[in-house]
């Protein structure tokens, strides 16, 4: 509805008011100090519908004296941010409320009115007035003087929760400005190491706002211009994470993985790639190294997604646990898992798979988890796989590289690679478990796609996680897999090829 | 708290939450590549403070002159025969400023060049005996400041012969 | 096969911290600080 009769008038006299004082040479916090609380008189900084109707009001004004030439001018959206950071500042805090209470209700009122404003101009959205508003707000509001004292948090979050808001795929206009935004160097960093990591939710949402955007184009691998341009961007700011932030990567990979399309590799490889900081790798092409007899190879790796989401979900989560507690024979969980796995007509389209391909890697990984639990209960030393041998966890693997077709299986293939990672007890078990179906299975049909699997992980750019490469070492080296017997190691002279360049790269 | 992280069907779902389908997404797209935010609009005009401010009597002017940040004053500067001090020394003790910028600009004009290795500016005296792609040596003249005396001191310019420019240190 | 992550103007083996000079996602160029042309000790 519309603003009471007036109040567009007042307002712009009370914005070009701010204007001048903005327009005194040197500091003049104390002529900020005054119109903050002239504002607060006329009753516009309550935090009411008025308010949002006085900042609305504001930035109509700036978005359009930006967009009026043909250059941009970023004056009155300066000066815009600028009140919103006085008033902040200078807003006098009465016991209840925290110096910051508005910022949220300024941040919504930006939302909204981004929100509005693609909507009605679609591709003759412009961004950049937005994105410059944003960039003031992280240069004032994130490097906050002491007078926030420790709110710096609250801010951090507030602007994370308004980027979630804006996410590309509510305003596909908005996507490249907002990329830059969430991996500004006065954001990104701050909101990974504000608080002990109490930040890092946030941003493992925003980062997966990003791979939900790009996922449909990314699977289908021809990338147009502006898809690509972003896809590089993307690229360099997991470069950024996996060098400063690798723990953060190690946490969350679980659920990039759900949302990062199996034909983007090299993407993936560089989540799978990250080890924590403190950790070193033994070089994988050392002769006889002993895997097993790695400290680190019998530890958890911390998971900080709900592995286990996708199984209730899809309500199967107790049935799992029964048979993995109960293993009964006979029963026709296992054979009625396939169907499970399997997508309804109507959502094959939009997935781009007839398989509901985060329940697959929820299932892998929890089964995995839980077979790792039961033996830890009987105290036998996790490094040793022959006491999984025989195991609830193995038949439904089993179940699934048999009954799978081939898309199936190389998605349920993925899902055990996706754990091949820094030395933990998960890489050491999906190590064992890829090599122990490659090495159980009497088809070679199953071989090979195990073999592309990991060869696929392989041929691409570096970087390549450290677990898939000791599996790798390990399937053409032991003579217990008698892998160069395998007629598909020779199907095609540049097959051979490729296997004798790859298996040299790889010591 | 955030819940859990929807699988990629109901991304994608049309309308789920104000979501749009994918050709609507990829139109809007290639319109923002048309748009992407320039490198000025992240930067911000840098308020100069002064690294060693001299004191000055409150009666003097306690922000700069609008116009030292004129082009036209700078080029004026750098065209009469005022001599470079005046460029210099905006070069030395003005940095990080847009006259800064202005007085390299005019002190280039003259045909000084910005050594990074020694921190000084250099002119050709003549014509270089030898000039090849990454180097040129020859005798230069090179803006100095030399103590001669408590009192007697300042800025000079003395002859270099001999000396080698090797371009990678030319700013 | 993917890109050569090393074109993309990030330095990987640096030991220090990328993000602090990370200009933007679209640049290979690192965040070019205010050029320092330290003066001479002997011009104090």
């Amino acid at each position: 509805d519309f603003d009471p009769a007036g109040f567009s008038e007042q307002v712009s006299a009370l914005f070009t008011e701010w204007y001048q004082i903005c327009e005194l040479p040197g500091a003049n916090d104390a002529a900020c100090a005054r119109h903050v609380s002239l504002l607060q008189q006329r009753g516009l900084l309550k935090g009411d519908e008025m308010t949002d109707r006085f900042f609305r009001r504001i930035m109509e004004l700036s978005v359009s004296h930006c967009l009026s030439s043909e250059t941009l001018s970023f004056l009155a959206i300066d000066i815009y941010a600028k009140l919103v950071f006085s008033v902040l500042k200078f807003f006098p805090a009465d016991q209840g409320s925290s110096k910051l209470s508005l910022l949220p209700k300024v941040l919504a009122v930006t939302v909204k009115f981004i929100l509005k404003d693609a909507e009605e101009r679609k591709a003759s959205f412009n961004p950049r007035p937005y994105f410059r508003l944003f960039v003031n707000w992280l240069l004032d509001l994130c490097s906050l003087d002491p007078v926030f004292d420790g709110a710096n948090f609250q801010v951090l979050t507030g602007l994370a929760n308004a980027f979630h808001a804006i996410q590309p795929l509510k305003v596909p206009g908005f996507s490249f400005a907002w990329l830059e935004l969430v991996s500004h160097r006065s954001f990104m960093p701050k909101l990974l190491t504000a608080n002990a990591q109490k930040g890092w939710p946030y941003f493992q949402r925003l980062l997966v706002d990003l791979f939900q955007f790009m996922e449909p184009f990314l699977r289908k691998v021809q990338l147009g211009e502006p898809v690509h341009f972003l896809y590089k961007g993307t690229l360099r700011v997991l470069l950024v994470l996996l060098h400063d932030f690798p723990e953060f990567l190690c946490d969350y990979h679980f659920s990039f993985c759900d949302v990062i399309p199996p034909s983007c590799i090299q993407m993936r490889n560089i989540i799978l790639s990250a080890f924590p900081r403190n950790m070193r790798l033994p070089d994988p092409s050392t002769p006889n190294l002993k895997i097993d007899l790695l400290p680190e190879i019998t530890q958890s790796p911390r998971i900080l997604s709900e592995v286990d989401a996708a199984l209730k979900a899809k309500q199967i989560k107790n049935e799992v646990d029964e048979y993995l507690k109960t293993r009964q024979q006979g029963s026709a969980f296992l054979t009625e898992l396939k169907q499970k796995l399997l997508l309804s007509p109507n959502d094959v389209e939009r997935a781009g798979t007839r398989y509901n391909v985060p329940l697959i890697n929820s299932l892998v990984l929890y089964v995995g988890m839980q077979a790792q639990q039961l033996q830890a209960g009987h105290a036998q030393s996790m490094a040793n796989m022959s006491a999984f041998l025989v195991s609830a966890a193995l038949d439904i693997f089993q179940t699934l590289i048999m009954d799978l077709d081939t898309e199936g299986r190389y998605l349920f293939l993925n899902a055990v690679a996706n754990q091949l990672r820094y030395p933990n007890n998960h890489t050491h078990y999906f190590s064992f478990i890829l090599l122990y179906l490659f090495h159980e299975s009497n088809q070679e049909t199953i071989q090979e796609q195990i073999t592309r699997v990991l060869l696929e992980r392989l041929i691409v750019n570096r970087p390549h996680p450290w677990g898939l490469l000791i599996t790798f070492i390990e399937l053409i080296k032991n003579p217990r897999y008698s892998f160069w017997s395998r007629s598909f190691t020779r199907c095609a002279s540049e097959i051979e090829k490729l296997f004798e360049s790859v298996s040299r790269s790889f010591g | 708290d955030l819940g859990i992280i929807g699988d990629n069907i109901s991304a994608s779902t049309p309308n789920s939450g104000g979501m749009h389908d994918q050709s609507y997404n990829l139109q809007m797209l290639e319109a923002a590549y048309y748009r992407l935010p320039q490198p000025k609009d992240s930067e911000r005009a840098k308020t100069y403070t002064p690294r060693h401010p001299a004191a000055t009597p409150p009666s003097y002017p306690q922000v700069q002159a609008p116009i030292v940040n004129n082009p036209a004053f700078w080029e004026r500067l750098g065209a009469d025969t005022y001599g470079t001090d005046t460029l210099f020394f905006s070069f030395y003790y003005q940095q990080n400023t847009y006259q800064q910028y202005l007085a390299a600009r005019e002190l280039k004009k003259q045909s000084w060049r910005y050594h990074r290795k020694y921190n000084t500016w250099f002119q050709r005296h003549e014509e270089p005996k030898v000039a090849t792609d990454d180097f040129e040596q020859g005798t230069y003249v090179y803006f100095d400041f030399h103590i001669a005396s408590d009192e007697q001191h300042g800025w000079c310019q003395r002859i270099k012969t001999e000396f080698t420019f090797e371009y990678s240190y030319l700013e | 096969l993917g890109l050569d992550l090393t074109t993309l103007g990030l330095n990987l083996n640096s030991s220090e911290t990328l993000h602090k000079k990370f200009s933007s996602p679209w640049s290979d160029e690192p965040v070019r600080g205010e050029p320092e042309f330290n003066v001479p000790g002997c011009y104090y």
